[in-house]
Formats: structure tokens, sequence, C-alpha cells
């Protein structure tokens, strides 16, 4: 069986946020390592990867490998109706048709329990190579959001650059232009290291779904190659982290 | 122009 407690639903709320924009169906695989999840969008254009291993949690326990197939707009509603200094159980049996969510407050005079019933999902599972980035970036989260917001402003392609100089994020639309340019920082807020100098252009629709996982983390590490998919990823609590993948668009 | 590229052409089905 398994029993996983969080000390406060906040980062739960945090993950289920992060996570259901982009898909809205998705199976938590649990083994006594952890849980992991991995779900492509409908249109096979993004996918999302979440890791939180067994220091994530107060407790956890995992006697044998389960699969939960979770439908994340009902577990959204479920998440919802706790206050984020609770502490939430998850708990399943082995061959689960449901979820248990076992909220308690603070002082622990208050006890609210949900049963989320399972769904059996076929789900593919993607192998994701390891690769050697030509350019790895770092920056905070809320910088990377607002540059995501910014552009989206001026046209749904985002144009990603980055040289040893610094990274830059173009956009050309009806309106005109936005150009946004960050420089490595002295004080190591901004980090930029460069093998090769690279640009691709990106949905920035699908940027600005990322920037969901914002409240996770207040670090976010973005990663670019010449012909491979783009990884924005947010750690989470030194124990997990939640990863986006993004598909370049390509010369027609 | 450019196309949006997908992904399945560069991950592969485990």
């Amino acid at each position: 069986m398994l029993e996983a407690r969080l000390g406060e639903t906040q980062l739960l709320k945090k993950i289920v946020d992060a996570l259901k924009e982009i898909i809205s169906l998705s199976t938590l695989d649990c083994s006594e390592t952890g849980m992991q999840l991995q779900s492509m969008d409908n249109s096979h254009v993004s996918l999302v990867s979440l890791s939180l291993q067994t220091g994530c949690f107060e407790k956890y326990r995992c006697d044998r490998n389960v699969s939960l197939g979770l439908d994340l707009k009902s577990l959204s509603k479920v998440v919802k109706s706790a206050s984020g200094d609770d502490s939430v159980t998850l708990s399943a049996a082995d061959k689960a048709d449901k979820l248990l969510l076992s909220f308690e407050s603070d002082n622990k005079s208050r006890t609210a329990d949900y049963e989320l019933k399972l769904l059996n999902l076929d789900q593919d599972h993607l192998g994701i190579p390891d690769t050697n980035y030509a350019c790895t970036v770092q920056m905070p989260s809320s910088e990377f959001a607002r540059i995501c917001r910014d552009m989206s402003m001026f046209s749904e392609t985002v144009v990603i650059s980055c040289t040893k100089q610094g990274i830059k994020f173009s956009a050309n639309g009806d309106l005109g232009s936005a150009n946004i340019k960050l420089a490595e920082t002295s004080k190591g807020d901004i980090t930029i290291d460069v093998e090769e100098p690279i640009t691709q252009s990106f949905a920035g629709r699908y940027l600005n779904t990322f920037t969901r996982a914002t409240p996770l983390s207040d670090r976010v590490k973005i990663c670019l190659a010449p012909e491979v998919p783009l990884l924005v990823e947010y750690s989470i609590e030194d124990y997990g982290y939640i990863r986006y993948y993004l598909a370049p668009k390509v010369d027609d | 122009k450019s196309k949006q590229g997908n992904l399945m052409s560069f991950f592969t089905k485990k």
C-alpha cells in the first residue's frame, strides 16, 4: 500500500496548479523511491515530468509499486477545499480504484477525508534521451515569468538566442517588436553557461503555461540544444523537480 | 516560415 504525508497542502496545491493547465489526465507512478508523473499535452508539443523523492514527504511508505490514474481537475477541486497549512496524507491500496486524501489542520482539531475515483489510463511513457545541452541559463523564476508574459503581447512565437554575452528573448508581431536581454550577474542570480551559441523559436503560449510552476521555486533552469526540445526546470524543495519540455518550431 | 515541431520526433516510446 501507499501512504505519503506532506507537511503542508500548499506544496500539493502548487504542484497541481503547475500541471493542470497542460495536462488533464495523468498517471502518478509510486514506488519505494518516490513518485513520478510524465505526460504530454494533447497536441504532443510539450511534456511535463514530475519527480518527488521520498525526502519531499514527512512520512512515506510504498510497499509495492502502484500507478494512480488521476483526473487533475478533480484533484484540484479536492486540494482547493483544504487550507494551505493543513497536512495531507495520500493513501491507496495495492490495486486501488480510489485515492484517499486526508487533511488535518495544524492543531489537529479539524480533519477532512476525501476519496477520489481513479482512472484506468493507458498512457505512453516516452524515453527522454540524456542531452548535453549547448546552453544552460539559470535565473529568478519571477523574471522568467515576467519575460514570457511580456513577450506574448507581441507574438505567438518567441525566439530565444543564447551566447556568452547573454540570453535574448525576441518577439515580432503586428504591434511591433520586443527584445529582452539578460546578462550574467556578478551576484549569481543569473548564470549563463554556453558551450555553443544557439537560436531557436518556440510557441510563447506554452512557455507562459510553464510559468504556472513559478510558486514552486525561486529559480528556474532553462536548457537549450540544437534540434532538441527546450527544457525548463523548477526544483521542488531539494528533493524533486518539475520539468517541462517544449518542441522547437522548425523551418517549414 | 516555421511550423511547430512535435515531441514524438525527438523522444522515443518506451
